[in-house]
């Protein structure tokens, strides 16, 4: 078995650019439970948003709708 | 469907557009059709009308540009973004921005200008995304023939701008089907590689062994060559392919990739001119045999010597007593056959021949 999809370095960044650009993901550096919590609760709401399993992990079926092409403007209005 | 906070929307129902400059990718009057016509789309839901200005300040203002194009958020190049809009306002607000990067086109290759600016031009009057899959404004990209807008992004504008008053007839597409509707029934049923597929109006659900929750998608979006709708599939696990029917025709999957070759005609298979569609389609591992549904009879394929067996077609009443004379799906699965009708699911025993469980059809997605 390969590694898991959040164990990629590469899969990581995509989603945080993702979740910054569509999920408000606050920038910067914070400590590390923080950062964590924040990511995983930005998944989340994506995965409720996309009607995925909501686990607040970066598996495959999450990658797969965050690398398909879309539009530009943030899911959440705020 | 969401709006954008404050439900920003335009105060007055005339409203200008501008397109600043066009992409290389089609003719300008491409360019200019596809826009007019995804405004129209909007138009014929609301009191809403356009006006096109070829020369200064518009309340829309449409242009095509690459990475950093003077809004300081930039586009990424080929494929990932492909467009946005800014929601109604003054200044920026309601200007669209296409990424050039794109390759645009006017079918269903590559990026549909159509759609997108459809998509974007509903930012532009105010709606903010959707979360059924099946609306114009769910934000993944998806192509697709007919009036663009569901029923979900009709009442959403609506809200804003109230219905057009001249009552413009339109066909929006349904809603996205929801998976424990207590009434709802499947167009067809196959196994992919251990994971089963589950064929509903222009959408499939994909239940993944290792998935607590069925995945919803549009056909089209992994297929687009296939058609909307579904009539039947199976998988005959030992050529490794799913075949998919619809009217008269039909498809092979090798894995998710659509086979060379395809499509094809269902009377190949030897079925007589005047099956014009088939119900069901279920392969019988233990004996090499696809059971064919149409209407209320079935027919027997073998799939080793690639013939119809003899003696077929048969009536499903009484060779499958119990369980009515028509079949929308059909699954087997150790031993067992799953006949989906309606909202119902039969579970029957094919070695004991009755119907064992009467279940709802959305049981198996564990409603």
């Amino acid at each position: 078995a390969g590694p898991l999809p959040h164990d990629n370095p590469d899969n990581v960044r995509l989603a945080e650019r993702y979740l910054h650009r569509f999920y408000g993901l606050p920038a910067g550096l914070r400590g590390r439970k923080a950062s964590l919590d924040a990511f995983q609760d930005k998944i989340k709401e994506m995965q409720e948003f996309f009607k995925l399993e909501v686990t607040g992990n970066l598996d495959e079926n999450t990658l797969d709708v965050m690398q398909q092409p879309r539009c530009g403007v943030p899911d959440v209005g705020e | 469907y969401n709006h954008f906070p404050r439900k920003l929307k335009w105060q007055n129902t005339n409203i200008t557009f501008r397109i600043v400059n066009y992409t290389p990718d089609l003719k300008k009057s491409d360019v200019d059709r596809a826009i007019r016509n995804a405004l129209n789309v909007w138009a014929d839901v609301t009191p809403l009308t356009f006006k096109k200005l070829n020369e200064g300040i518009a309340d829309i203002m449409i242009s095509f540009g690459s990475k950093e194009h003077g809004d300081y958020n930039p586009f990424d190049g080929p494929n990932g973004l492909l467009a946005h809009a800014y929601p109604p306002g003054p200044g920026i607000g309601g200007d669209t921005h296409f990424d050039e990067d794109e390759h645009w086109t006017k079918d269903s290759s590559t990026y549909n200008l159509f759609i997108v600016a459809a998509h974007e031009l509903g930012h532009a009057l105010g709606m903010s995304h959707s979360s059924d899959p099946g609306a114009l404004m769910y934000p993944v990209y998806s192509y697709g023939e007919g009036f663009p807008l569901a029923e979900d992004d009709i009442e959403g504008i609506q809200e804003l701008y109230g219905p057009n008053p001249n009552h413009r007839k339109v066909k929006p597409k349904p809603d996205a089907p929801q998976k424990c509707d207590p009434m709802l029934s499947f167009d067809a049923v196959t196994e992919l590689r251990g994971e089963t597929i589950i064929f509903k109006d222009r959408f499939y659900w994909r239940i993944h062994p290792q998935f607590v929750e069925p995945e919803q998608t549009l056909i089209k979006n992994t297929w687009p060559s296939l058609p909307n709708k579904v009539d039947a599939a199976y998988e005959n696990p030992e050529k490794d392919q799913v075949f998919i029917f619809s009217g008269i025709r039909m498809w092979a999957l090798n894995g998710y990739t659509l086979v060379d070759g395809y499509p094809k005609y269902i009377h190949k298979l030897g079925l007589p001119k005047s099956v014009r569609k088939i119900d069901a389609a279920v392969h019988i591992r233990e004996t090499g045999k696809t059971l064919l549904f149409t209407d209320e009879e079935y027919w027997s394929y073998d799939e080793a010597s690639g013939s119809m067996d003899t003696g077929y077609p048969r009536s499903i009443e009484t060779d499958f007593p119990g369980m009515g004379d028509e079949v929308d799906a059909a699954a087997f699965h150790y031993g067992y056959l799953y006949f989906f009708h309606e909202h119902v699911q039969y579970e029957y025993s094919y070695n004991s021949r009755k119907v064992i469980r009467v279940l709802r059809a959305n049981s198996i997605f564990n409603c």
